[in-house]
């Protein structure tokens, strides 16, 4: 029995919503230890996973290991059909196993009931990086403010949405874009006095192509948080990472573009 | 001209 307790605006709906026109299905494993969500866009060049424990998650109840398919659209849509002050709770029965009930109760104890059926996930292909596996892979790290990380992604996206490129060395790290009529450059240096809003932390410069619209989709889930941390690979995808609550956390993944 | 890589292709289950 699972019983998730939702909020208009927290996290979790922050992430359904971000990723509503990339992926259809959030494949949700629950346990009593919290809860851990995987979506990976139609395209497979992105991956976003909430890591949410337990303790983080007032009101949350699992008594066993839940492993289910949520589609993205209908949930979205009913949590934006209810009211900002409606208590709003997920909850996977022993009886119904197969469906989901989002069940909405307002104030004034009125109930409204959205009833779907779970969708199969396919995600057991994947398995993303442990701390170990992006200690080992991952050349360079930069820790920044999120509102800061937004608006360069968003620029980088309005101005070029196929092609934008994150190069990292121990005294800067750049962001391009090559849009149709121009391109765009954003450069930010590492100050010595203040590293606790702007850090970069790299064993060796690296530079890394990717596609700058999936990143901006992602951005505006990382205001979640007041900072980010990219990971940035030379042969792996470029990892953005935000915490949430005390130990909880969002990462993302995006895949890169490489020279022939 | 850059090739797309996919995540499946540094993820996937072995």
């Amino acid at each position: 029995m699972l019983e998730l307790p939702l909020v208009k605006g927290d996290p979790f709906h922050h992430v359904m919503e971000a990723i509503l026109d990339l992926s259809d299905v959030a494949h949700v494993v629950c346990t009593t230890r919290g809860l851990n969500l995987l979506a990976v866009d139609t395209k497979h060049l992105a991956i976003v996973s909430l890591l949410f424990p337990a303790e983080d998650f007032k009101g949350y109840t699992c008594d066993e290991y839940i492993s289910i398919g949520i589609p993205i659209r209908d949930l979205v849509n009913a949590i934006r059909c209810g009211d900002d002050k409606d208590t709003i709770t997920l909850k996977v029965g022993e009886e119904n196993f197969g469906t989901i009930t989002l069940s909405f109760v307002s104030p004034e104890k009125n109930t409204v009931d959205y009833e779907f059926r779970l969708v199969d996930a396919k995600l057991e292909r994947f398995r993303l990086p442990d701390r170990h596996f992006l200690r080992s892979k991952y050349q360079g790290s930069v820790k920044m403010p999120s509102v800061e990380f937004r608006r360069i992604c968003k620029c980088l996206s309005n101005f070029g949405d196929e092609y934008g490129v994150i190069s990292v060395t121990d005294e800067d790290l750049t962001y391009f874009a090559k849009g149709t009529d121009g391109d765009v450059y954003v450069e930010y240096k590492q100050q010595e006095e203040d590293t606790t809003i702007f850090k970069i932390d790299v064993r060796e410069p690296v530079r890394l192509a990717f596609n700058p619209k999936y990143l901006n989709t992602f951005a505006k889930v990382f205001t979640l948080s007041g900072q980010v941390k990219l990971f940035l690979s030379k042969t792996h995808p470029l990892m953005v990472e935000c915490k949430i609550g005390q130990k909880g956390r969002i990462r993302c993944f995006v895949a890169p573009k490489v020279e022939p | 001209p850059c090739i797309q890589k996919r995540i499946i292709d540094y993820f996937s289950k072995k």
